[in-house]
């Protein structure tokens, strides 16, 4: 780590960048049924998810004295969540789950994590 | 998380962002970087929402995650979404909606409702001030014309300020993840350096690798950072890259 001041020096130099930082493009079809439209990646991408999913739930269990309630509301409510999500999102979240093989309410969690964790 | 909207001599305006997550979530001593923020960066990707295969709006997501961080509609808007710690944050939402007021909206929904139906840079700029939220948010929205930019402050029910570019200094608007009228925290602030080195730019300069620049600059470039994005509304473009903070780098 460093904690010391900005030293005023401004990077001018670092675009364009790497060929290693670009990132895929993927389509997402709104024409199909919002069950199947993020069928490509959660194939291709769920063992990434499990892994990072996995890591978030350590995380919010090791949180002092109410970790473990958290993690059983994850594991048996958060599913029941879902449905009542606004359409297309409800059942984009189950076609992820069902896709990917993730437990459903872990797949919430991943999507609500950067909002409702901020504190 | 870093997010500047910026416009060039000749009235163009340009979107850009950083996108930090995983403060205090776990150390990989191993890659000496966050866990969470590490395991995030192989899942980054730009998505293409289509309709009758035509681009509805883009965006620079997770594998995984449905919501919209950063997006952009060509020809309408840009958008940006920073967090925005408060005590009354996100868990207040959801716990409201897990005892059934389902009235409020979750904040990357929102962003991704807008970017499906605004047709124009004050129509988005009315629905994201209006509707009411699970999780206090900061809104970064960029136009299409000349000095059409502005940062929303969102609370759960209200919004508590918009801040117009036009009334930022001029040619450019920056929010990193405090109230703009106040001070950052001493020990995170990204706002001061940020500012330098877009002063240092100037308009005359400003193209979006000047902006590439600025966000890697550290420490608005640090430790928790995932990803630089950068977004024009008038042309749609979309330009996304994985960003890493080579040591000695900042944590956050």
């Amino acid at each position: 780590f460093v904690l010391k001041p900005f030293d005023g020096k401004c990077v001018t130099d670092a675009y364009p960048p790497k060929s290693s930082t670009t990132v895929p493009n993927l389509t997402i079809n709104l024409d199909l049924p919002a069950h199947d439209r993020w069928k490509e990646v959660a194939i291709k991408y769920k063992d990434s998810m499990k892994s990072l999913i996995g890591d978030l739930k350590k995380l919010v269990g090791s949180v002092p004295v109410v970790g473990d309630l958290i993690i059983k509301i994850i594991d048996n409510e958060f599913e029941k969540i879902i449905p009542t999500l606004p359409a297309p999102y409800a059942d984009e979240l189950l076609g992820m789950a069902d896709y990917s093989g993730i437990n459903r309410g872990e797949i919430l969690l991943y999507n609500i994590f950067y909002e409702v964790f901020t504190v | 998380c870093t997010s500047i909207i910026a416009e060039d001599k000749n009235g163009e305006l340009f979107h850009a962002r950083n996108l930090d997550f995983g403060l205090f979530m776990g150390w990989d001593l191993k890659k000496n970087d966050w866990a969470i923020t590490e395991a995030l960066r192989p899942m980054i990707m730009n998505l293409d929402f289509q309709k009758n295969n035509k681009t509805v709006f883009k965006s620079a997501s997770f594998a995984g995650y449905i919501g919209v961080l950063s997006g952009v509609k060509p020809g309408v808007i840009s958008l940006t979404l920073n967090e925005r710690f408060q005590l009354k944050g996100g868990f207040i939402g959801i716990i409201q909606w897990l005892l059934g007021q389902r009235t409020a909206k979750w904040s990357s929904f929102l962003t991704r409702d807008t970017l499906t139906s605004a047709t124009s840079y004050q129509m988005a700029k009315t629905e994201l001030s209006k509707t009411e939220l699970l999780a206090p948010v900061y809104f970064i929205l960029g136009g299409t014309k000349s000095k059409e930019g502005c940062v929303i402050t969102r609370s759960l029910n209200k919004t508590d300020n918009i801040w117009e570019m036009s009334a930022a200094g001029g040619w450019y608007i920056l929010e990193t993840n405090y109230d703009h009228w106040l001070p950052p925290l001493f020990i995170d602030d990204r706002r001061t350096p940020a500012t330098l080195c877009m002063n240092e730019l100037t308009q005359n300069n400003l193209t979006m690798a000047g902006l590439y620049n600025v966000l890697s600059t550290k420490p608005v470039l640090n430790k928790l950072t995932t990803y630089t994005a950068l977004m024009q509304a008038k042309s749609g473009s979309l330009e996304t890259h994985i960003q890493k903070c080579p040591d000695p780098c900042w944590p956050w």
